[in-house]
């Protein structure tokens, strides 16, 4: 009850995530990857052009699930806790609890992505919360200021969105998150580079991580978005931090969290190394 | 030498193209990654430098330091952690305020002593390396553990450094915790 660290709970018959506490709020939380199948089309009319470097152009409306259950291995520890959780031969992920940081780091893999199937893979990081957000969420979009977004929703025309999921999706510089006002409950999301974002139904935050698309979209690059290395297709690796707390009580904010974070994720402490082998640990003093 | 502007122009380029869109062919992806790995070069020459007058005493003789980085630590990669039995580490802060950092890095030994500038051995821990890492295609290191520690109240744009050294597991004493 006095509990006041961070906690994660493991639903141990799929292996993923059920629930965060964080800052004394308990959320309960799926975290699961999916991808989205990329539409073909034959580049003849703007409508019908293929999903690929310049145009994000899923085949359906859903994304698929990579998988519903991860296979996982905890390591405890007096300065982290890692749990080491395994989707699928191309997506895995460490999840991480530093001592005495307020937040869960999720450091994903995913690749090389199968580019022998007909559709090219769009996967995105999905985390999935029981918040009420009235289809609005937010976006730091630009490295500005955090914009409201409110979903199938433009501020200054009438919109008829003909792609529900690629028309909500926006630029995320370091964050994107969402408010469950009536909870005063606020969920944040932090990248450690630029990716796409959305939230496409309420409670929910994705963001893509990686994509293949194995047609290209004609807009002049002339290739295919399928690159190689070491003879395989490219591997992806990066850090989302997941934040949960209060949107504001007695002179605290989630916000203000959130920035000392990506301050020190951004602009992170260089590391060196410097060789001592000649060197008594007095003369190193 | 020392070109500061090889990194401002492989920016400068990647920006202006888009170049981590994938709005480029894979051909030109590849240059663009040898462009930035030249600036890159050429900028660890100029932070070894300024790190080298930031830790001499102005009257000092010493001879020069050389501070080198782990482009591929974010694959646990890292011969030199990897090969060097006594090493420092420093720690930069390039903020304004004094901040905590957890230091990661592959090591091949069993047991490391981690000592800070005023003598007091630093809690450490050895983290597995997950599986999927270890078989990223083009991952050349033999290393399966990572070790951790924090670097505490590095002061605002200043330094920290640590003695690290390789010892027996049975050499190691843990740490008395703050309370």
């Amino acid at each position: 009850d006095d509990y006041t660290g961070v906690k994660l709970e493991i639903d141990q018959t799929t292996g993923l995530i059920a629930s965060v506490t964080m800052n004394n709020i308990t959320v309960s939380l799926t975290q699961q990857y999916l991808y989205y199948e990329g539409y073909i089309g034959n580049n003849e009319i703007f409508v019908n052009r293929s999903s690929g470097a310049y145009i994000f152009r899923p085949r359906n409306n859903e994304p698929i699930a990579a998988s519903n259950r991860a296979n996982y291995t905890i390591h405890r520890g007096n300065l982290v806790t890692e749990i080491h959780q395994k989707f699928n031969d191309w997506i895995s992920q460490v999840v991480r609890m530093y001592k005495e940081e307020n937040v869960i780091e999720f450091d994903w893999v995913v690749g090389p992505l199968p580019s022998e199937d007909t559709f090219g893979k769009e996967v995105i990081n999905r985390f999935q919360t029981d918040l009420s957000t009235n289809a609005t969420f937010y976006t730091d979009s630009n490295g500005r200021e955090i914009l409201k977004r409110v979903r199938n929703f433009r501020p200054t025309w009438k919109l008829d969105l003909e792609e529900p999921v690629s028309g909500n999706y926006y630029p995320v510089t370091s964050k994107i998150l969402m408010r469950d006002t009536v909870r005063n409950i606020e969920v944040a999301v932090l990248t450690d580079r630029a990716q796409g974002g959305s939230s496409l139904h309420d409670g929910e935050l994705e963001l893509m991580v990686h994509r293949n698309c194995l047609h290209d979209d004609a807009f002049g690059v002339g290739e295919a978005l399928n690159e190689k290395a070491f003879g395989a297709g490219l591997v992806a690796k990066g850090s989302h931090y997941l934040m949960v707390g209060n949107i504001s009580s007695d002179g605290y904010s989630l916000a203000a969290a959130e920035r000392d974070l990506a301050q020190r994720k951004l602009l992170q402490a260089w590391t060196f190394f410097s060789p001592a082998e000649k060197q008594s640990i007095e003369d190193y003093k | 030498q020392v070109d500061l502007n090889a990194l401002r122009q492989a920016m400068g380029v990647m920006q202006h193209h888009d170049a981590v869109t994938g709005t480029e062919k894979e051909h030109v992806a590849h240059d663009y990654a040898r462009i930035l790995t030249e600036g890159i070069k050429e900028c660890e020459i100029i932070t070894s430098a300024a790190l080298n007058k930031l830790i001499k005493n102005q009257s000092s003789e010493d001879v020069d330091i050389k501070f080198s980085s782990c482009p591929l630590a974010n694959v646990s990669s890292c011969s030199f952690t990897e090969n060097t039995e006594t090493f420092t580490v420093t720690v930069y802060n390039p903020l304004s305020r004094p901040v905590n950092h957890y230091v990661r890095f592959p090591i091949l030994g069993e047991a490391y002593r981690i000592t800070d500038d005023a003598g007091v051995q630093i809690e450490t821990q050895l983290v597995p390396i997950a599986s999927s890492v270890l078989s990223i295609p083009g991952r050349k290191s033999e290393a399966t553990m990572d070790l951790v520690f924090r670097a505490s109240e590095i002061p605002p744009l200043g330094f920290k450094s640590y003695y690290v050294e390789s010892v027996k597991k049975e050499e190691v004493t843990a740490p008395k915790m703050n309370e």
